[in-house]
């Protein structure tokens, strides 16, 4: 464990209570793409299936729990008890549209041809992409409730402590694991025109508005 | 890096 991945994971862990806060508190999933939730629930599932299997750690196999509990907790929010604020019309990304390459590239591209190895490789390209539907989402109306836009800088911030995470690992424990790092970098990629937009805009105290 | 040692991480 380092700095990075510490940091990481509570940034992610802040993002994961953040949305789930907001949707619980408003008693609103308005402006969050419940596409977005689904895909990170199956990241989530598709990557921990090791909890039934392997045991790391406390730290390790209590933070999986709560990820994977939150995110089902988020999606039945969204599609059950608050459905009536969920914003259809705009959260119109097409999923297969990511589902479909990256279940098709995670079986061409692993590290190793075993059941979970590609259910671990599948969750990995997933996530670096499972943002998509929740951005384009913002860019369809435009705005972004300021608690959302907080959600997303942790959210992205956390895979970009991952990758400096990455670069520790492989200075001090010559590791690298080039199927994650790839896909973080990408992850990390995507939020950026946001982060510029979370940076110049919102810690002004502006809203978020993009450019209609 | 092979399977099993990444595995420790989120």
């Amino acid at each position: 464990m380092n700095v990075f991945r510490l940091t990481g994971d509570l940034s992610h862990l802040a993002a994961i209570i953040i949305l789930l806060l907001k949707i619980w508190k408003s008693r609103s999933c308005a402006g969050i793409s419940g596409k977005s939730q689904i895909l990170f629930a199956i990241v989530f599932t598709t990557r921990y299936l090791d909890l039934l299997t392997s045991f790391i750690s406390i730290y390790n196999t209590s933070m999986k729990v709560i990820y994977i509990g939150c995110a089902y907790a988020t999606v039945y929010l969204i599609y059950m008890k608050f459905r009536a604020t969920y914003d259809g019309n705009h959260d119109s990304f097409r999923v297969e549209f990511l589902v479909v390459p990256v279940g098709g590239l995670a079986v061409l591209v692993n590290h190793d041809f075993s059941f979970l190895e590609i259910l671990w490789t599948f969750s990995i390209y997933l996530e670096s992409v499972a943002i998509l539907p929740q951005l384009f989402m913002i860019s369809k109306t435009g705005e972004a409730e300021t608690i959302t836009t907080h959600y997303l800088f942790c959210l992205g911030l956390y895979r970009a402590l991952y990758l400096l995470n990455w670069i520790w690992r492989f200075y001090f424990e010559s590791f690298f694991d080039m199927i994650a790092i790839v896909a973080g970098v990408v992850q990390t990629v995507l939020y950026c025109d946001f982060f510029y937009l979370y940076i110049t805009k919102v810690l002004k105290g502006k809203k978020l508005s993009l450019p209609a | 890096a092979k399977l099993g040692y990444f595995k420790d991480e989120l």
